[in-house]
C-alpha cells in the first residue's frame, strides 16, 4: 500500500499541491484540502486554463466550471458556466453544503453565489480581451460550429443551419484534431 | 484545468476540479470538469480519479467514474487509467486527454492519449514519503 495521506493534481501546479497538503496538515478535511488547492489555481490563473482572465468565449466572456466531491458521503457540489464570480470551487462547495442539488449553472448560479456572499465582478482582463480580439481578427478561427452557413472554417458568425441536401461540411473542424492548445 | 484528488490518512477521499473551459467556446458551453464522474469522482470504498483534456469528448465516457470502478475491482491505478484512455481512443484516436487515479491504499497512477504534440503528462504528488510537492511524468499511450 502507498503512504497516506496523498495529494495528487493534474499538471505541474505546485502551489496548489502545497496548499492542499498544508490544509490537511493543519487538520482540514479532504474536502477542505481540495477546495484550498483548487482555489490557489483560481487565484494564480494556473497556465491560463483556471480562474479569471482566461479562455474567453465567442463573446469575450470568461465563464468557470468547477466541482467538488466527498468520497465518504458521495455528496457533490458543482457549478457550470458560472459568470462573474472568481472562486468557482468555493461556490461549488456551497452548493454541496447548503443545497441538496448537485450542479447549478449560468446566471442563476451567480445569483446563488451572491446569496452566499461571493462578489459579483468582471472576470475579463487585458489578456483575455487581447485573446478575444486576436481571435476575431483571425476570422474567429478556431471555432466549434459545423454544418452551418457561412462556412465556419472560414468566416465568423452569426451562423445559420446549412440548408438540407447541401454537402456535409467536414465535422472535424476542431473535433479530434489533437488540438492540445485549448482544453478543459 | 486543475483536477485534484486528496486521500486522508483515515482513508477518507475527496476530489474536485476548477477550470475556465475551452478558449472561444460557444457561449453557454459547459465542459467535463463540473460533471461528477467525468471531471472527477471519489468513493472511499474504491478510490478517486480526475481528468483533463478535450471536455466535449471526455464527458461522454465518464472517465473518472470508470477508472474508480476498475479500481473497485482491484485493478492497479495506472492500469485503470490506461484502460479508460484506451476505451476513448477506440472512438476518438486523436482526442486530447489525461486521467489521474488513486486507490484507497494510496497507490496512484496516470495515463494520457499520445498525440504528436502531447507525449508526456505531468502531474503533482505529495504524500508522507515526500517532504515537498513532487512533479512526476508519465509517457502517453
Amino acid at each position: 500500500p502507498g503512504p497516506l495521506p496523498l495529494v495528487l493534481n493534474t499538471w505541474p501546479f505546485r502551489n496548489a499541491t502545497e496548499a492542499a497538503w498544508r490544509t490537511l496538515a493543519s487538520g482540514g478535511s479532504p474536502l477542505d484540502a481540495v477546495e484550498s488547492g483548487c482555489a490557489v489555481c483560481e487565484r494564480e490563473q494556473c497556465d491560463g486554463t483556471v480562474g479569471f482572465g482566461g479562455s474567453p468565449d465567442e463573446f469575450g466572456e470568461t465563464t468557470l466550471d468547477a466541482m467538488i466531491m466527498d468520497g465518504t458521503t458521495m455528496d457533490v457540489g458543482a457549478v457550470g458556466a458560472l459568470r462573474r464570480v472568481k472562486n468557482a470551487i468555493g461556490v461549488a462547495r456551497k452548493v454541496l453544503e447548503y443545497t441538496t442539488h448537485t450542479l447549478l449553472a449560468g446566471e442563476s448560479a451567480t445569483k446563488f453565489a451572491e446569496s452566499m456572499g461571493f462578489v459579483n465582478e468582471d472576470l475579463s482582463t487585458n489578456a483575455s480581451r487581447a485573446l478575444h480580439s486576436a481571435w476575431l481578427a483571425r476570422n474567429c478561427q478556431p471555432n466549434y460550429w459545423r454544418n452551418v452557413v457561412p462556412d465556419a472554417s472560414t468566416y465568423c458568425g452569426p451562423y445559420k443551419p446549412k440548408p438540407p441536401g447541401v454537402s456535409e461540411q467536414d465535422g472535424t473542424t476542431c473535433k479530434g484534431t489533437g488540438d492540445t492548445h485549448s482544453h478543459d | 484545468t486543475i483536477g485534484m484528488i486528496v486521500i486522508h490518512k483515515t482513508g477518507h477521499t475527496a476530489a474536485g476540479t476548477s477550470t475556465n473551459g475551452l478558449k472561444f467556446k460557444i457561449p453557454g458551453r459547459v465542459g467535463d470538469s463540473p460533471v461528477p464522474g467525468s471531471g472527477a469522482y471519489a468513493d472511499d470504498t474504491a478510490g478517486a480519479a480526475a481528468a483533463t483534456g478535450d471536455g466535449d469528448t471526455l464527458m461522454r465516457f465518464l472517465p473518472s467514474y470508470q477508472a474508480v470502478e476498475y479500481m473497485r475491482r482491484g485493478v492497479d491505478p495506472t492500469i485503470a487509467c490506461q484502460k479508460v484512455i484506451s476505451r476513448i481512443q477506440k472512438y476518438f484516436p486523436k482526442f486530447f486527454g489525461a486521467v489521474l487515479c488513486a486507490n484507497v491504499t494510496g497507490n496512484y497512477g496516470a495515463a494520457c492519449n499520445k498525440l504528436p504534440t502531447f507525449t508526456q503528462f505531468s502531474f503533482m504528488v505529495y504524500n508522507s514519503l515526500k517532504n515537498q510537492p513532487t512533479e512526476e511524468k508519465v509517457d502517453c499511450i
